[in-house]
């Protein structure tokens, strides 16, 4: 019962003979917390029990839907983008140009990340570059030039060198950057 | 055969929900002729039904390509249990015991399964039900099942919402990984669901707290029951990194629930889960702003938050049984013969085994002597809050005395259990933090031990030791009394022989 | 000491332990908002 008792958890060279350390001495819990989307310095802040995913990192690869309320007035809109009683769809190319011309840009982005694979996907794409975004086929996002500022081209004329406003799909936010363009990489 | 016959109503069900939203009129239609046709109309047809749905849904899904879609059946029937609890008049049996019913033949199936099945056993589908049972329930609920158009309907399931958790918190505990071995990981990640655990947490008058402990004294103690020294199953060990997580977000949203808590976690807490006893120990309550422990000025008499007796959530009174009388009747008016009763008292008929650091048995009621230091605790607070402090902070005091006579009777495993029942209260500032603390100090300084004073000290030291040597978090409570420790007028610490038996420890003290 | 019987049904449970997609909402009927149409190979190919 005394501080004998002690020595095999904190002698080095006798640790996990006689007990676990990473039960006893512990680990170290800042990566633990930031698994759990806990910031060391800002705990309480955000309820994590919510969107809780699993109990174990390997088991929580992908978001899980956390509680939300619908109210009755956001449902069965009747007649959106003329489709009756229906949901709209986008299973035309052709037919459904004009309907995507009606979004914001937010929305087609959003379109556009939400339904890979999809006609609304490239529906989205031909009306973006319409409004003179351009797709980064490396970095996968959208990209327009800076009005306040032209470009320089650099010799050779494989690039520019410019001010673009990109739209962040992780942050939602459209930003600023300075930026080499290559011109091979835009589509 | 009946039992073909439920199924097939059920695979209607199924093709029904695959076809339209579930809000449609053919889904009300459906119901309603389920019950016009005496489906569920009595006792027998729903336990049939329930059994012949679950069959089928566990069959779906270990028939169905793993790539695709293999829990169709099972989330059909978590809808339907919800329609079910919705839409029918309970006139002969009441909606909770309606419910109960068919998650008491859902809990059949699972030990049949579990029981025939043995290894082959597939948690995944019972999982995948109860958890869509769950966002289900939580899809109608909303805002007070504002979605009930039907006035009586509504405040029906208002009042009914409880028992819906309450049931299945039952159904949890019945299926706790001690009973079902095959069921553990899904039922680990069914205690923390993001539609339960949260749910229990905040209900309102904290209806789910009671259920939440006795849940996770049942994860505690099958972690106790197979935790070796040094020779953790990996399973066990997959099972204490699942637990600490939740933990940890547990002290992140609802502290509180930790803090009111604590005593009846630790006691099914193993000692050697140290960092875990650390992290259920530091919990703080939201919005408190502690002073930092490790500033060499600090006083602990001068932090505001000692006057303020934490909230206790379950009174440990109730754990003193046989001992009640004795200690209520000497903390009024102290007797050597009172004394004399709870310090023999406090031993178990024969020795157990346990999972120390540094002891492998255990012959005293470590949970009657926890109950006895804590209930002590929250008399003398109530005790200062009535009178002064003075009556506390006095070691002439019934409260002081009684812990001392502890020590002073007890052997040095008597001596052990009780300072660590003491250290277990050394939490955040708080009115038992800071009375436990002027216990403990004066325990370390006083004169009065005789022979034993230099294994009393030890102790003490070894205990707070214990809480400040492992990784972060450590109890601000355990932390100010050692500082306390090392900051005492007179010999430092260091020069004491015990701890330079031990130049390990000596050499962390010093630079401590 | 655990009995062999429940530590290979406590590893067999760990093997099919349920993730976060199995606890996710369930979707029974969707209404789907566009065909499958193929789109180029540079455009994110995940949701």
């Amino acid at each position: 019962y005394g501080l004998k008792a002690l020595l095999p958890l904190i002698r080095r060279e006798d640790q996990s003979t006689e007990y676990d350390p990473s039960m006893t001495l512990g680990i170290d819990l800042t990566p633990v917390l930031h698994s759990l989307g806990i910031p060391s310095n800002q705990q309480g802040r955000h309820r994590v029990l919510e969107t809780f995913q699993s109990p174990w990192v390997e088991t929580s690869r992908s978001e899980v839907e956390p509680r939300f309320f619908v109210p009755e007035s956001f449902k069965k809109i009747p007649n959106v983008l003329q489709a009756g009683n229906r949901s709209p769809v986008f299973n035309s190319v052709q037919q459904d140009l004009a309907k995507i011309s009606l979004f914001q840009d937010e929305t087609l982005f959003y379109l556009f990340y939400k339904h890979p694979g999809s006609v609304v996907q490239e529906l989205t794409y031909l009306e973006l570059r319409k409004r003179n975004w351009r797709y980064h086929k490396t970095l996968k996002v959208w990209l327009t030039k800076d009005p306040m500022m032209e470009p320089v081209v650099a010799p050779g004329g494989a690039s520019e060198r410019g001010s673009y406003v990109f739209f962040d799909p992780q942050r939602w936010e459209k930003c600023q950057r300075d930026f080499v363009l290559f011109y091979n990489a835009i589509m | 055969t009946d039992q073909e016959k439920m199924s097939l109503v059920f695979t209607e069900w199924v093709k029904l929900l695959q076809r339209v939203p579930d809000d449609d009129i053919s889904v009300v239609v459906f119901i309603r002729q389920m019950i016009e046709k005496g489906v569920l109309s009595s006792t027998e047809g729903m336990v049939k039904f329930t059994n012949a749905a679950l069959e089928l849904s566990v069959s779906s899904f270990k028939e169905s390509d793993p790539t695709s879609d293999v829990f169709i059946a099972t989330d059909a029937f978590s809808k339907l249990i919800v329609k079910l609890l919705i839409l029918q008049e309970f006139t002969d049996m009441t909606r909770a015991d309606y419910f109960k019913l068919m998650i008491s033949v859902i809990t059949m199936v699972i030990s049949e399964d579990h029981g025939r099945m043995r290894e082959g056993f597939n948690e995944r589908p019972y999982f995948r039900l109860i958890s869509s049972l769950l966002c289900e329930w939580e899809c109608v609920s909303g805002h007070n099942f504002i979605k009930m158009g039907d006035q009586q309907c509504r405040s029906e399931l208002v009042e009914f919402n409880f028992d819906f958790y309450n049931i299945i918190a039952s159904f949890l505990h019945s299926t706790q990984p001690i009973a079902f071995p095959g069921f553990s990981f899904a039922w680990i990640t069914l205690i923390s669901h993001r539609m339960f655990l949260p749910k229990m947490l905040r209900l309102p008058e904290k209806a789910g707290w009671a259920k939440l402990v006795l849940l996770f004294t049942d994860l505690l103690k099958f972690m106790a029951q197979y935790t070796k020294k040094n020779d953790v199953p990996d399973a066990v060990s997959v099972v204490y990194k699942g637990a600490l997580r939740i933990f940890l977000a547990v002290a992140n949203d609802a502290p509180g629930f930790l803090v009111e808590n604590h005593y009846e976690l630790l006691n099914n807490l193993p000692h050697v889960y140290m960092q875990l006893r650390n992290i259920i120990l530091s919990a703080i309550p939201k919005n408190l702003v502690v002073p930092n422990p490790y500033d060499p000025n600090l006083v602990i008499d001068d932090v505001i938050g000692c006057h303020d007796a934490p909230t206790v959530f379950y009174d440990p009174v109730q754990d003193l049984h046989a001992l009640k009388k004795p200690v209520d009747n000497y903390l009024r008016i102290p007797s050597t013969s009172l004394q004399r009763a709870i310090t023999t008292g406090i031993f178990k008929p024969e020795y157990q085994k346990d999972n120390g650091i540094g002891y492998d048995t255990v012959s005293v009621d470590t949970k009657l002597i926890n109950a006895i230091v804590f209930h002590v605790g929250i008399e003398a607070a109530l005790e200062k809050h009535k009178t002064t402090a003075t009556a506390i902070f006095n070691t002439k005091s019934s409260y002081y005395t009684l812990l001392a006579s502890l020590l002073n009777d007890g052997n040095s495993e008597v001596r052990f259990h009780v300072v660590q029942a003491i250290a277990n209260q050394l939490r955040y500032p708080n009115a038992h933090t800071h009375w436990f603390n002027y216990v403990l100090k004066n325990f370390f300084f006083a004169e009065d031990w005789g022979s034993n004073k230099a294994e009393i000290q030890e102790i003490i030291v070894r205990t707070l030791l214990e809480r400040i040597v492992t990784n972060k978090p450590h109890c601000w409570g355990a932390v100010v009394t050692f500082a306390d420790l090392l900051k005492a007028p007179g010999a430092s610490i260091t020069t004491f022989q015990f701890i330079k038996d031990v130049p390990e420890v000596e050499l962390i003290i010093k630079h401590l | 000491t655990m009995p062999s019987e429940m530590a290979s049904q406590l590893e067999s449970s760990l093997l099919n332990c349920p993730d976060s997609l199995d606890a996710d909402t369930p979707s029974l009927h969707q209404d789907v908002l566009s065909m499958p149409h193929p789109t180029s190979i540079f455009f994110p190919n995940e949701t």
